[in-house]
């Protein structure tokens, strides 16, 4: 880990007690190569380290550590900050007036169906009267994977296998939402590249029929440099609410965390945590920043 | 970097931008700077103006340095095992190889393995039906190895040309999964009395430098032969392909770019690197 690679550095730096360019060079390199090897995006390092670096300068060091261990607990404590700060607590707060309405949208095969079914069951779980809706017309058997998700969690969904025309399952399944006195409703939309401009038109005009109180940008943890374009185009065209990290069970370091952060502004909320619909948990700032530094 | 008269500092860090970016991975990119600069220092490269074709030139060499994967037909059926993580691409792509091999002229034949996640087996058995070709699938919940006999069974008895077996998305890190995976493996070998011939791996283009983990463990596991690469139509340029054949020496099979049964081409390494600088 990180620390293992710079503990020569910290060795040889012990007792200066300023930080200084010189005596963090060789640890802004190793945090630098950290961060790339995560898959944060090269102009998010970029921009990230040179952040850290301008605070850091000129700070005057603890008597105990070397300027390049205590440059490396800024670092972390800074991304802890960017990604949302060490007592951040994510949580979705439902409309005064049911139902709240969670619509998921994202790249292909990111994690969203299977995310409906875990945002529907942590609603139920608390009691709520949960609605999930099917509106990808595109994927096959992309309804009855949803509709299998909500039988084994005892929660309804509203689908509609002759219709091809997702605004329109929306929209109904909305209505039926109502009638039926649902608290939450949570819309799943087909997997699309927000370069597919006739399906980001598309997911667009879903949002704008049934006026989301939180939309999620639904991303793999195990996404590259790619992450960026993905999220910063999902954020201008829907304004997202916050993001859904998923399959974090893996060893990705999940770099894409602080870059689709970076890109966006938006909060990373939760976290997939496995294929069961238990797994999944709020997002921690701190682990995640422990994870990405290695 | 194009259009730049030296090979300087900006250059060169431009450079790094490019390759990084395309998901090269920052090592593979250090070493591939330093070919570059050392052939400007020696002279092999004379102009900065010639580094987008030296460059073009060094991926193209690395993603060629793999034996050609030999598509052996002596045993029939030919089969070929696909697996990878969750959402990669796996179904779509056997949708797609089965349509390829139909339109040769092939008898295909598709094993619904993934018996664990919901509507898997549905969403296999609707391209077989678009495809018109018969999917051997059991109930949710069965083991995945029972299918994998039944299906290959049912494929000798038939004497089907070509059998494609999709499995269960699954993370190299959870042991149980990847066990599994090692006897579905070893249960289609008793079957057929030979190794699958084909065993790819799906990695999805978006994904970064873990992908190559991914594609080691499961070469590692069931001696994985070759990659299917997808979502290469998206904006995500792959690079990680080149620390795959450099480092792993598995060849690049096919890429998919899109959602349809067409949407499947043989890689070139050419043309992927040319696509790179798009
Ligand atoms: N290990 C793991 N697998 C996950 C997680 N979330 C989803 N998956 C799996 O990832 C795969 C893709 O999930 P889906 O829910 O179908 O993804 P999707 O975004 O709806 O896919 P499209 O609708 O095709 O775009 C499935 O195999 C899921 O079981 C997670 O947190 N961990
Ligand atoms: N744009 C694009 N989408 C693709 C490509 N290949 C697959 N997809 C999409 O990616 C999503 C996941 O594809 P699947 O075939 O279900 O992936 P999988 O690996 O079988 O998923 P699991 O079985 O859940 O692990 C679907 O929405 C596919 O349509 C591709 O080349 N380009
Ligand atoms: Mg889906
Ligand atoms: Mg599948």
């Amino acid at each position: 880990d990180l620390n293992e690679k710079l503990s020569g550095v910290f060795k040889r730096l012990k007792g200066e007690t300023r930080i200084s360019e010189a005596n963090i060079a060789d640890a802004v390199k190793q945090v630098r190569m950290a961060l790339l090897e995560a898959d944060v995006n090269y102009k998010v390092v970029k921009s990230f380290i040179a952040g850290v670096q301008e605070a850091a300068l000129g700070e005057s060091v603890i008597k105990s550590v070397s300027p390049a261990q205590q440059f490396i607990k800024i670092v972390h404590d800074n991304l802890v900050d960017i990604l949302g700060g060490k007592d951040y607590t994510p949580s979705l707060p439902l409309k005064p007036i049911p139902p709240t309405i969670i619509m998921l949208s994202g790249l292909q095969g990111s994690g969203k169906t299977t995310s409906a079914g875990k945002l529907g069951r942590y609603f139920s779980k608390d009691g709520k009267n949960v609605l999930l809706i099917a509106a990808d017309i595109y994927r096959p058997a992309a309804i009855d994977q949803l509709e299998v998700l909500g039988k084994n969690l005892n929660i309804d969904v509203y689908s509609d296998k002759k219709c091809k025309d997702a605004v329109k399952i929306a929209r109904d399944g909305l209505e039926y939402a109502k009638k039926a006195a649902k608290d939450i409703v949570i819309v799943d939309t087909a997997g699309r590249l927000h370069i597919d401009e006739e399906l980001m038109k598309e997911v667009e005009n879903v949002k704008k029929t049934i006026s989301p109180d939180y939309t999620f940008f639904v991303a793999d943890a195990m996404t590259g440099q790619d992450a960026v374009n993905a999220a910063t185009e999902f954020n201008n065209r829907l304004e997202i609410t916050g993001v859904i990290l998923t399959k974090t069970d893996g060893d990705a370091r999940g770099g894409a965390a602080l870059s689709i952060r970076y890109a966006t502004g938006k909060p990373l909320m939760f976290i997939g945590t496995g294929e069961k619909t238990e797994e999944f948990e709020l997002f921690h700032p701190d682990r995640m920043a422990s994870r990405i530094l290695g | 970097f194009l259009g730049k008269k030296t090979i300087d500092d900006e250059l060169l860090e431009n450079l790094e931008e490019f390759l990084i970016t395309a998901d090269i991975g920052p090592q593979a990119a250090d070493m591939i700077i330093e070919k570059i600069r050392t052939e400007y220092t020696r002279g092999t490269l004379k102009d900065a103006e010639r580094i987008t074709d030296a460059l073009k030139q060094t991926l193209t060499e690395i993603l060629s340095d793999v034996e050609e994967f030999n598509e052996d037909m002596t045993n029939k059926p030919y089969v070929i095992l696909v697996s990878g993580v969750n959402g990669a691409g796996k179904t779509t792509s056997i949708a797609k190889l089965a349509n390829m091999y139909k339109n040769a002229g092939k008898s295909v034949m598709l094993i619904a393995g993934d018996t664990f996640r919901a509507a898997a087996a549905d969403q296999l058995a609707e391209w077989g039906r678009r495809l018109d070709i018969p999917v051997i699938r059991k109930e949710d919940g069965s083991d995945p190895a029972a299918v994998i006999h039944d299906g290959l069974t049912s494929a000798k008895s038939k004497n089907i040309d070509v059998v494609i077996a999709d499995t269960a998305g699954r993370l190299h890190t959870k042991h149980n999964l990847m066990q599994e995976l090692v006897k579905i493996n070893k249960v289609a070998e008793k079957v057929l009395t030979y190794p699958v011939q084909e065993s790819i791996i799906v990695l999805d283009a978006t994904s970064g430098q873990n992908a190559l983990t991914q594609a080691k463990m499961f070469k590692d596991a069931i001696n994985v032969n070759g990659v299917i690469l997808t979502k290469l139509d998206g904006t995500a340029k792959g690079g990680i392909a080149l620390r795959i054949v450099n480092e792993l020496h598995l060849p690049i099979r096919y890429i998919g770019f899109g959602e349809s049964m067409e949407d499947l081409r043989p890689f070139n390494a050419e043309n992927f690197v040319e696509a790179m600088f798009n």
